[in-house]
This record gives C-alpha cells, structure tokens and sequence, in this order.
C-alpha cells in the first residue's frame, strides 16, 4: 500500500454556495 | 418518508452564480411587468436554488427571492432598472417570492410566481431611527381623508381629466398625528375636472392613463393645509395586457 506523507493543508475560504449576497440592505 | 433516492434529483447551484443571477433577473422582470397594484420590487438576495431536470429538454430553477420594495408604482412606465429602493428609514418593505424559471436551449422562462410582502417590523425600525413615522394602516380615518383631500386639491388645479383614486398604497402618520404622508395611484376619467358634479358618473378612459401622488394633510387649528405633488403618466395599454415574456401562461399570485 502506498501512504501519502502528511502535508499540512491551507485552509481553504469556507464555501457557502447560498444564501447569497445582499444588493442593497438586509431588513 | 421521502421516496428513495429524491435528493439526488436536483442539483445545488452557488446562489451568486452567474446562472442563477440572470434566471433571477428574468423572474424580476416578470413579476415587475405584470404587477397591476403596490410597488416594483428590486431583487436583494437569492436565497435559495435548486435546479431539476425537466423532461423532454431543459432545466427548471427553483428559485427563492428576497426583494425589495422600490419608489415606482406598479403603474409606473419606468423600468425598475431605474428605480429606487425604498430607504429602511422611510419603514422599508420585503418580499418572499417562489419562482420557478425554465431554462430551455439556453433562454429562461417563468412558469410561476408567488410572493408575499410584509414591512420591516417597528421595532427595529425605531431601534434604527427612533424618530421616522412608521407606515399607517390604510383605512386609517386620518389616512383615507388625506388621500381625498389630495385628490381633490389636484382635481381643484388641473384643467384635464377628473382623476379617480385607484389604490392608496402607502401611509404614515407624523409627529403628534399633525401631519397624515399619503402616496397613491390614480386613474383619468371621462368628466372635466373643472365641470364634474357627481363623479360617480365618471367612467376610466378606455385607453388608460394613470398617475401617482405624493400628498401631505397638516392639521392647524380649525383648518388644514393640504399639499400634493402627482405625476401623469403617458396613457397606456392595461397591465394585463401588456406584452410578457413568452411563452405564457405562467402562474402568477
């Protein structure tokens, strides 16, 4: 079996697919 | 219990797409072009996509809106595009719509919408600004005779058509309940409005031509001060009539 070496990861920017963004103001 | 294997139907698309923003902006469109009473709404957030396969071809986007109330009557020719949208400090208004929005060889299409509008609450209204009047109910005494007294200032001041009143869509009562803010839509009539005697007799012109006011009643002792600015639009062809996206029918609530 093959094991990848640890590699530190990067944390990445957290995906929040919805909702979305406020155009205007939010009531 | 759900039937097996239902989640995997649809697809989850990011709200911010590209995608999911021009199926949003064509459902905008819709309801603004066949809205026939209150404001245009301008979009604030997608908040929720699904996207399922349709058969034979094509896709439909379940989409859930949050909108905003703009300045521009339903009634008003002016592209929404080029509305304003109505500050939280003048008590803003939201709407919650449920489109669903085909999109087929690469055109969107609406096939239904229902949306539900309600004002911010006062609370954070006043949280926010604790001295701006908050919206008044519309049969409000005060209110209903602040929008006839308007009216008839207008009626008093042109020379052209008698105009009815068609809705009054917005309300509040200022300080010390003096002074009573109208906004409403109306419509030209058949009778001259220096000549009318009973205007129940009067009947709206076949080629509809609207108009929307922005009146203000002031209370001073044993008199009131009436002001009243409106706007005439060019006459037009009714809403429902109006050219729509095609292909109909969608629903719309």
């Amino acid at each position: 079996s093959v094991v990848q070496p640890s590699v530190p990861v990067a944390a990445g920017p957290v995906v929040h697919p919805c909702p979305g963004r406020y155009r205007h103001f939010k009531v | 219990v759900s039937p097996p294997m239902i989640g995997l139907l649809y697809r989850e698309v990011n709200c911010d797409d590209p995608e999911s923003e021009q199926a949003a902006m064509v459902a905008m469109d819709y309801l603004n072009k066949n809205l026939f009473r209150g404001y245009k709404h301008a979009l604030n957030r997608i908040e929720k996509v699904k996207v399922w396969p349709r058969r034979p071809f094509g896709e439909v986007f379940e989409m859930e809106l949050d909108t905003l109330e703009t300045t521009c009557h339903a009634l008003d020719p002016t592209p929404a595009a080029n509305c304003s949208v109505r500050p939280l400090v003048e008590h803003a208004v939201e709407g919650d719509c449920d489109f669903r929005v085909l999109k087929q060889a690469g055109q969107f299409t609406v096939l239904s919408v229902k949306c539900d509008s309600s004002p911010d609450s006062r609370e954070d209204l006043k949280k926010m600004c604790p001295d701006c009047p908050v919206l008044a109910p519309l049969n409000h005494t005060k209110v209903v005779h602040a929008a006839d007294a308007a009216l008839k200032a207008f009626n008093t001041q042109t020379n052209g058509s008698y105009f009815q009143l068609v809705e009054l869509t917005r309300a509040n009562i200022g300080y010390l309940s003096r002074t009573t803010y109208v906004e409403f839509a109306m419509a030209a009539t058949d009778c001259a409005a220096q000549e009318v005697t009973d205007p129940t007799k009067c009947n709206l012109l076949a080629e509809k031509q609207y108009g929307f006011c922005k009146g203000t009643v002031t209370e001073i002792p044993r008199q009131e001060k009436v002001s009243v600015t409106c706007t005439v639009f060019p006459p037009q062809t009714q809403p429902d009539n109006s050219p729509v996206a095609s292909p109909p029918p969608a629903t719309l609530l």
